[in-house]
């Protein structure tokens, strides 16, 4: 089982959309897939189709000890997620616990999803609490990554404090960036994606997403781009990428 | 002296090229402007050319009490910086004081800034203390929207909570909306766009900002749109958007 979180501080970078397209797409390839709204705005709740204002779920579980089975919804054909629940925003006011605070999440998880052969958790923009009970409860991370130069110094960021924290743990870890948003016509983007095939030999999933507008506009009908427009660009990049994380296949 | 928050939780969304831009253009109008890094990724630093890593700045006004006056660094003609400082995410960790931490900054800058006539605070993508204490120092917010739906998404949870605080405090505020990354062949991006004339008519200011590529090089060399390219769309939206700002045009 493969317990990935989606994460960057950096914000619109593509975290929900590959989540909800990249999720949908290993469970179309025949995986059990779990997705997990861990951002208080709920976007990967929505992009789904469900009600980010009033379903409940990650918030009962971290803030009321709810379970795992008793949040989980089934989505689509082998797709469940855990919705993010209108209180979440409520865990970064949690004040008790000090260090505790980070490993509610993996403790909440526990056996749950052992059926599950991939868990995706979709981040907030913040190096916040919710953040931290991601990474904690992960064993890999995937860090979306748009082609532009604020985006990269984010990654930089980002990764210096992940490794510092895996270390710290003494865990073993596996990160993967995925390129988001990428116009292959700017040379600002192609210059971005050079500079982190230097920096980051290994660890960039083959598959750049390209800019493609329906990304965008399913979201707005609770559909996954395979749903709203399966002959897509950004069907296409998603498809493969799944194939990229299954096999590892890196640049 | 206007007070102004540019904030939106919905990561991406132009609130650090806005604050840069905007104020930038200001300041080259003759007006006396403080931008203020209320981000810990420090993008409002970087975009203006200061060491993002190294620079304290707001970090030791929350945190150890330094001064405004001690903080403040002349970065342009007419234009001062406080940086984000490289502690800034510390301040999400206070937690002795309850609903008094909201308030420190609007405490800390007292009559710091009596000689501006424009402060903008570019706040971090989430609802999180950095974010309230920006909010409460401030008697209007500037909301930045790109043009799509996610975003549209977060423009109406973010209006829901401030008028809740606005009325709770029972403050006389004022919003404004900027539609940005405007890219006007997509049919999404006009939807958007009637979408909020319609929703909240007389907050709009008149002029949206058309994605342009110059907008998101310039950081990189630390270089705001004009001095990167003047001439560009991204230097003529800006220069007109302070105009906007200034006089209270709206769509
Ligand atoms: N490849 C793409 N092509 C076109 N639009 C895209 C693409 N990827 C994402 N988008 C759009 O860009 C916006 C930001 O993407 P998204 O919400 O997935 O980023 P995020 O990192 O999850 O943002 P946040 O930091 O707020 O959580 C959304 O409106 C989304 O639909
Ligand atoms: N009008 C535009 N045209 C082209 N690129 C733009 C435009 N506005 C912003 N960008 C680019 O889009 C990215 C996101 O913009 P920006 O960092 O200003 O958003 P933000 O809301 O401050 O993000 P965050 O939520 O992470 O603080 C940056 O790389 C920026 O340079
Ligand atoms: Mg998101
Ligand atoms: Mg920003």
């Amino acid at each position: 089982m493969r317990f990935i979180a989606v994460i960057n501080q950096k914000g619109g970078v593509g975290k929900t959309t590959t989540t909800v397209n990249m999720g949908h797409a290993l469970a179309m390839a025949g995986h059990k897939v779990t997705v997990m709204d861990m951002d208080p705005q709920g976007h990967l709740t929505k992009s789904l189709g469900v009600d980010h204002h009033k379903t409940p779920g990650m918030d009962r579980i971290l803030l009321d000890g709810a379970t795992v089975a008793e949040m989980k919804q089934t989505v689509r054909e082998n797709l469940t997620l855990i919705p993010a629940g209108p209180r979440l925003a409520e865990v970064d006011q949690l004040t008790e616990g000090g260090a505790k605070r980070g490993w509610v999440l993996k403790q909440a998880i526990n056996g749950d999803l052992a059926q599950q052969e991939y868990a995706l958790i979709d981040c907030p923009p913040s190096s916040n609490l919710l953040a931290m009970n991601s990474l904690l409860a992960c064993n890999e991370v995937l860090v979306p990554v748009s082609g532009d130069y604020l985006s990269l110094d984010g990654l930089s960021r980002f990764m210096g404090v992940y490794e510092h924290i895996a270390r710290a743990l003494q865990k073993d870890t596996r990160e993967w960036i995925v390129i988001t948003r990428y116009n292959e016509r700017r040379r600002m983007a192609r210059g971005v994606r050079l500079k982190i095939q230097d920096t980051y030999p290994g660890k960039i999933l083959a598959t750049p997403i390209r800019e493609n507008v329906a990304l965008a506009e399913g979201p707005a009908i609770g559909k996954t781009i395979f749903e709203y427009q399966n002959k897509s660009k950004g069907a296409d990049d998603y498809r493969q990428l799944a194939q990229d994380l299954i096999s590892r296949r890196t640049l």
